[in-house]
C-alpha cells in the first residue's frame, strides 16, 4: 500500500527522515529540536495517493548536467522520484552553540538484500555547492532489510547557511533564500547503480506552532 | 547565479504546494 502514497519505489522505502539540532542541558539531558520531519507512515489502501508534480517544472532548482535530474529520470524507474515540499521550524535559540549538535537521521527498508549509496547534494540555484555520500549494510530485521543513516553530522556549509537564514529579521526574506536553495538525495543500489530513491526537497519556513511540516508528492513527467 | 529563473509562484504546481499542512 505504500507505493504511491509514500516514498517509496519497488526496491526501498523510506521510513523516516529527520534533520535536528541537539542542545544539552545539563550533563544528562539534552533538547532535540528538528528542523524538518518526516515521521513513520503506514499508509493503507483506503488512503489518497500522493499528488503528482510535473518533474519539469523544477529541473531548473537541481543540476542539470550530466548526472543531472533529467538524466536520472530518463534512466528511471519513474515510480522512484519524489518531491518533499518542508516547512522547516527555525524556531530553536541558536545562540552558544559550541556544544550543539547538528544532524541527519534516516532510515529506509526493502525486501532485497544490498549495500545502498546516499548521495545528497545541496544546491544553489540550482548548482551544486556540497555534495554527502554516505555508504549503508543492510540490517535484517522483523523479516525485511533495514537501512539506517543515524546521526550523521550536518556539514559547516549547512549550519552556517541556518544561521544566516535565521538572522534575516523576516519570514518573507528568509523564504526569497529559500526559493533558491534546493537539496537533492539519490538513493542508489551501489553494487547495480540502480536507482531506489531520488528525492528532490524545497523548502519555506514554517508558521505553524507545531512545529516542521511537509508535503510528498510523485514526480511525474505526462 | 541564473538571471532568469522563473518564479515557483509563477510554475505549475498543486494548490497544496503553497498550504502549509496544520497538523499538531
Amino acid at each position: 500500500p505504500w507505493q504511491g502514497r509514500s516514498i517509496a519505489s519497488s526496491k526501498l522505502r523510506m521510513l523516516e527522515f529527520s534533520a535536528f539540532l541537539e542542545q544539552p542541558q545539563d550533563p544528562e539531558t539534552f533538547n532535540k529540536h528538528l528542523f524538518v520531519h518526516i515521521a513513520q507512515s503506514n499508509p493503507t489502501f483506503s488512503d489518497p495517493y500522493l499528488e503528482a508534480v510535473d518533474i519539469r517544472q523544477i529541473y531548473d532548482k537541481f543540476p542539470e548536467k550530466k548526472g543531472g535530474m533529467k538524466e536520472l529520470f530518463e534512466k528511471g524507474p519513474p515510480n522512484a522520484f519524489f518531491l518533499v515540499k518542508f516547512w522547516a521550524d527555525l524556531s530553536a535559540n541558536l545562540q552558544d552553540d559550541s556544544s550543539f549538535f547538528y544532524g541527519v537521521s534516516s532510515q529506509y527498508e526493502s525486501s532485497e538484500n544490498m549495500i545502498i549509496t546516499s548521495s545528497t547534494k545541496v544546491c544553489s540555484f540550482g548548482k551544486q555547492v556540497v555534495e554527502k555520500v554516505e555508504t549503508e549494510y543492510a540490517r535484517f530485521e522483523n523479516g525485511r532489510y533495514v537501512f539506517r543513516i543515524h546521526r550523521s553530522p550536518l556539514c559547516e556549509y549547512m549550519i552556517n547557511f541556518i544561521h544566516k537564514l535565521k538572522h534575516l529579521p523576516e519570514k518573507y526574506m528568509m523564504n526569497s533564500v529559500l526559493e533558491n536553495f534546493t537539496i537533492l538525495q539519490v538513493v542508489t543500489n551501489r553494487d547495480t547503480l540502480e536507482t531506489l530513491l531520488c528525492i528532490a526537497y524545497v523548502f519555506e519556513v514554517s508558521t505553524s506552532e507545531h512545529g516542521a511540516q511537509h508535503h510528498i508528492y510523485r514526480l511525474v513527467k505526462d | 547565479s541564473k538571471q532568469e529563473q522563473v518564479p515557483m509562484r509563477k510554475r505549475q504546481l498543486p494548490a497544496s504546494f503553497w498550504e502549509e499542512p496544520r497538523l499538531a
